[in-house]
């Protein structure tokens, strides 16, 4: 149910 | 070379017991403010942070960054060794290939020593802003967890509404629906067995409940959990130490 985001739609890479 | 004393075996055991089904591979990054881990899950949706200071070693030292490159399940084969009172010594050289682990029995006449193979990981990291959360909701950790659960046989989501009337857990599955809501209610003389809520503005995300009742495994860290939301940024659920934390963000879900 619902699309997952992921982390990296959010937060950057170092 | 880094020497770090734990008084308390648990520590480190109940930490990698919370955080071993989320991650596999991960370095413990050691440096003069102790020892830190961040690692994504394989899906890339659940991100775990960790820091041990150094103020909750007896002993530490650590003359410069070391990277150790853990498998948490082969750290938990070893970690089954250690009574979770003993004395927990880690050591490792610069650069390591191993990392030597040893526990003391309190009585101090049982000394068992073991080493760890390390692995070389490169692991990439985030960076998390510092982020205002619209809502932040501190609640007793078990009763977070048994929200998790109960939820968690109806559904695979879960919605999460925080306004002023309070926070409100709430799935519907193909057997049927369910919803909990807890008012702010502090408790003045146990405060970890109290909820309170600040709220900026209401919330109201989804998320996996796969994930969170996998965070739950955490509760033995801390009495409390803090779970604060902004919407549409990840949730941010915390375990505190006496010195230190565990830290989870999870991606929301959008739409059915």
């Amino acid at each position: 149910t619902g699309h997952q985001f992921i982390l990296t739609e959010y937060f950057c890479f170092l | 070379m880094l020497e770090a004393r734990l008084e308390q075996s648990s520590v480190l055991k109940k930490v990698v017991d919370a955080i071993k089904d989320l991650v596999q591979d991960c370095n413990f990054d050691c440096n003069d403010s102790g020892i830190q881990l961040q690692a994504m899950d394989n899906s890339h949706v659940a991100l775990v942070a960790m820091h041990l200071k150094t103020e909750g070693f007896a002993l530490y030292r650590c003359d410069r960054n070391i990277a150790l490159g853990i498998n948490l399940v082969s750290l938990q084969k070893v970690l089954r060794a250690a009574q979770n009172e003993d004395v927990m010594t880690l050591k490792a050289e610069d650069s390591p290939d191993a990392l030597s682990l040893v526990f003391e029995n309190s009585e101090n006449d049982r000394i068992s020593e073991y080493d760890l193979k390390l692995m070389d990981i490169d692991q990439e990291h985030l960076g998390i802003p510092e982020t205002e959360y619209g809502a932040t909701v501190k609640m007793p950790s078990a009763e977070f967890q048994r929200i998790c659960r109960d939820l968690s046989l109806l559904s695979e989501s879960v919605a999460i509404e925080a306004t002023k009337e309070g926070i409100k857990f709430s799935c519907t599955g193909d057997i049927g629906k369910g919803a909990v809501t807890l008012r702010q209610n502090p408790n003045v003389e146990k405060p970890e067995l109290g909820t309170t809520i600040e709220l900026q503005e209401p919330v109201a995300l989804t998320f996996s409940l796969k994930y969170l009742v996998n965070f739950c495994k955490a509760s033995g860290l801390s009495n409390t959990v803090t779970i604060s939301l902004s919407n549409e940024v990840p949730l941010l659920i915390e375990y505190e130490m006496e010195h230190g934390y565990v830290r989870f963000y999870l991606a929301p879900k959008i739409g059915d």
